[in-house]
């Protein structure tokens, strides 16, 4: 079955890179993926973007979107967001799951950034009518579920607040797909930082009546699976660090992380960054309640609200 | 005598807390400088901005500019620049300096940020200004000069490239005023993946024909003087860490720095990062050179521009 995934964020946040070390390079599952298909996600996206001169060093051009289609402005004053989409198939439980990587280079990049939500919303409503039109149809096939299921949005690291333009986005996008905010980076912060960062996003986003998926906290027999729910929930927004490079542990263990003259931060330890419970919500856990969510409430409202135009 | 500093930073680089870095609270000199000047910098600088709500969890009200008089847009839409100063007395090589820092809030921050450069180079103007009216006096004291000395410019710490408000900045101001960009939270980074940008920065920085500030490379008497001042250019632009926290080493010194669950970051390692560099430069041996630079050249190409309009 199928499951799309949004992913938004301003450029350098270290967003293929969490992609990949989220779907691609799990070093304990690695030998159960074929390798053409997970060495696929981030760089068929990247293959995607090579317009944007991403794999040159020719500067403002590189992945802030400057694409001839959209305007004439290689200056990178105006937002220029695109929308690209890279498909694999990826083994999680034993399930094949065909993942589905929604980008959108160009959000927040240029010198003026208004509306630049509106591309990316743009891109949501269309996959809820093109799964509108398709229940109209006689012989209908839900296999193609285009609809956006989760939309990972990514914080950057100031240790303030949420930025204005963070919160025009999650406004724009909360109602209409699961939002699922995470701080980039977050290595870049200590552990005292992280807990005053968390606990302000919540207050601006409580205060802005932003809705953020919540992983349901009932319905669990015993106390373990309740407890692990509770911490996921507790732990939101995730402070992520993402790599696929493998180092060498202080206690000299192989690990995945990144390697820094002062210590090695190590991305699957939940000591070190919150990884684990992101992967767990998006892909070990919360899958099908992010695609119920989507399908019996995220959608309904959006069709109500289309048919009753 | 004066220095007279510019700190251009959108919110969350650490300018605050580098400022401090550089001039508060240097454990050498600490019992050196009186308390209450020490203290002074940053929170003086603070204490202008107490109106941009920083010391409230308020929100997108904090630091981004959202004052009254320039205009109603709360809501961070369209870039608000301030510019604030903040004086103190620092001792330095037994010498008493004027320093004043020059501190500019909300460039960046916006949805919008259009010619926020605008408000900063009017600035540096019309301290240029000041001085030309105070050269025309008959009775005229040098001992306010009020031009600046030199522009620390934050560069965010993407590893990718500068962004096109980064050029913007840097084009409309290397010609006024010495400028000295810097990659702010270095510690964000791998030592490869700052060799990485810092030869991409340069790169562009050359391409947009932008001048740095480049201490002298000649005039010294022995090897061991021309070797520091080598390494002093080659490092540039310089990967800073700031902290006035003192914490424990790895190997039991206490230092200023970060400490993090997977190492302790020192600032005045140079294995760490570029500060000492930043301070060698600003400070204990390139002062006179910017002040020199900025009275020779940068005045009097701006003075002869303007007098013969
Ligand atoms: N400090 C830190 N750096 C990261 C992290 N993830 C990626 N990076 C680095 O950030 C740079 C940009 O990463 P990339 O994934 O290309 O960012 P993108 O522009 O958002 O796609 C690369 O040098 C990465 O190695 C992270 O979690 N922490
Ligand atoms: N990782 C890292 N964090 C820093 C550094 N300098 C300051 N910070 C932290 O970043 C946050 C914002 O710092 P501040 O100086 O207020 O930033 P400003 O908004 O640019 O003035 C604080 O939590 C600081 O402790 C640095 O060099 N590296």
């Amino acid at each position: 079955f199928n499951f799309n995934l949004l992913v938004v964020s301003q450029r350098g946040l270290g967003k293929s890179t969490l992609i990949n070390t989220l779907f691609n390079k799990d070093l304990d599952s690695i030998s159960g993926k074929s390798p053409a298909n997970s060495q696929a996600l981030a760089e068929k996206l990247e293959g995607v973007n090579l317009e944007d001169g991403e794999h040159g060093e020719n500067g403002t051009n590189g992945g802030i979107g400057n694409n001839e289609s959209n305007n004439n402005d290689s200056s990178g004053l105006h937002a220029s967001v695109k929308i690209n989409a890279a498909t694999t198939t990826i083994e999680e439980n034993g399930v094949n799951l065909r993942l589905t990587v929604v980008d959108t280079p160009g959000f927040g990049d240029a010198i003026d950034n208004t509306d630049s939500w509106k591309p990316i919303v743009d891109e949501i409503n269309l996959r809820f009518d093109q799964y509108l039109d398709s229940e109209n149809k006689i012989n209908r096939s839900f296999e193609d579920d285009n609809r956006i299921h989760a939309c990972l949005y990514f914080i950057e690291p100031t240790a303030h607040y949420l930025k204005p333009l963070d919160i025009e986005f999650c406004k724009q996008v909360h109602e209409k797909c699961n939002l699922i905010p995470i701080i980039a980076k977050s290595d870049i912060l200590t552990e005292e930082e992280i807990t005053v960062f968390k606990r302000r996003i919540k207050k601006q986003l409580d205060e802005a009546h932003i809705q953020l998926f919540q992983p349901p906290q009932y319905g669990f027999d015993d106390e373990e699976a309740i407890q692990a729910s509770h911490e996921l929930f507790d732990n939101m927004p995730y402070a992520v660090v993402g790599s696929t490079d493998v180092v060498v542990s202080k206690d000299g263990r192989q690990v995945r992380g990144r390697s820094y003259p002062w210590g090695v931060i190590e991305v699957d330890n939940s000591k070190h960054c919150d990884f684990v419970y992101l992967r767990d919500l998006l892909i070990s856990q919360y899958l099908e309640e992010l695609r119920e969510k989507t399908s019996k409430v995220l959608y309904e409202r959006y069709r109500s609200e289309k048919l009753s135009k």
